[in-house]
């Protein structure tokens, strides 16, 4: 379902280029779970931002669901971000102003779901959070944002989920709760690709990718 | 150094009231490095706020060598912030529009070192980021907006080091070097107070406190 050939992504500093993503290739076929691993500020979340269609590549193919994604017009992006993939963020990126209800509730609304709040509530059940709906992201514990962030992006089944390290703020037994969701979801059909440093994380997953000085490694 | 006894402390929303610490009573000696550990969610950075005085318990005593801390003026506090604490934030509280470097400065010349410069490129050295110090937060990965706020927290050097899940965002080999950093300053004498979900982490101290239902669990 996923096929990024030969990517390539720097950030341009001033005069300075930092080249991060150096000829990344994989494949990820449908209802794979997927871990992707590799020392701080090797290019993980900016892989993921491609792969999330929230960032391009400055060369290199990526084909999702066959179809090329350069090609894709702004609707039909706008369509992959908010129907078919789920994203969670590293750094949560909640809406400050909102109950944790609402911000699991805002891509069902995006979507046109009905009964948004009880599968809202749903999901954040679903990650131990029944009793902090009404909470704001800023009455809420790290690990607690961090779950609001997973609920959200799992809310609306999507075919695809990108995880950006979900299980860093949680402890063990909180982190196996989330995972175990990820698995219900990746049984039902969800291809998962998930970002992490922790090893009973990447233990869910049933292969690993290495990225290692900007490709991956063999 | 640290003794809390009897600590309470409540959230207000509304007309709801939610008690997260239930008479919180410990003791840490001079020198000690000791991991407080529990679920997400259990009340561990509420407490390290009480710690680090930045914020007071609705009851009970909090002795910091040998001073109530409920009797000390604002500029006290202000001093034992800034010069006898070192605090490591769960979510980074960097500052967005100064580089690492600036960033990690700042506590420097609120304390009014010298060479402020160069003690804070030392500090980022250690915590592996000597190529990243012209970079804004914005410009960093994850875990590296987590060394800075390391770098910045230990810079002074401190007596006693507080840090909320320091390795969160950091792979295996990235959070042993940051812990090796504690390890020295422990050993020049800083009394350090970890709040981890991470094993390896836990292991760097001498004692586990765990937190759970709003108290130290015996
Ligand atoms: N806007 C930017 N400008 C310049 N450099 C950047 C920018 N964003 C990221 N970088 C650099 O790109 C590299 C990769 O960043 P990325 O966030 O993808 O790393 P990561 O593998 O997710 O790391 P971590 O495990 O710490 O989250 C890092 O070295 C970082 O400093
Ligand atoms: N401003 C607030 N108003 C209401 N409740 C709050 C507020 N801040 C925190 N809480 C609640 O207090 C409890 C303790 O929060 P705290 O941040 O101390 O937990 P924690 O142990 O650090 O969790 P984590 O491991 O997830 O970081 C949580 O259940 C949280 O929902
Ligand atoms: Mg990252
Ligand atoms: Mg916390």
């Amino acid at each position: 379902v996923v096929t990024l050939k030969n990517i390539w992504k720097s950030y341009l500093m001033g005069t300075v280029k930092l080249t991060v993503l150096k000829g990344v290739s994989l494949e990820i076929t449908r209802g794979e779970m997927v871990a992707i691993v590799g020392k701080s500020g090797s290019g993980k979340s900016t892989l993921m931002n491609i792969l999330g269609c929230l960032d391009v590549p400055d060369s290199g193919e990526y084909i999702l669901d066959g179809r090329d994604v350069a090609k894709l017009s702004d609707d039909q992006l706008a369509e992959v971000r908010n129907r078919k993939i789920g994203f969670v963020f590293q750094n949560f990126n909640l809406l400050p102003r909102m109950s944790a209800l609402e911000n699991v509730e805002v891509p069902l609304l995006y979507a046109g779901y009905h009964q948004a709040q009880e599968r809202a509530f749903h999901a954040l059940e679903k990650v131990g959070l029944a009793d902090r709906v009404k909470h704001e992201p800023g009455q809420l514990s790290g690990g607690q944002r961090q779950r609001v962030a997973i609920a959200r992006a799992l809310v609306t089944s999507p075919e695809m989920i990108l995880a950006d390290e979900p299980t860093g703020n949680l402890d063990t037994r909180t982190g196996i709760e989330v995972m175990e969701f990820f698995k219900m979801l990746n049984k039902e059909g969800a291809t998962i690709i998930v970002v992490t440093h922790d090893t009973e994380t990447a233990e869910y997953c049933s292969r690993i990718i290495k990225i290692e000085d900007g490709a991956v490694a063999l």
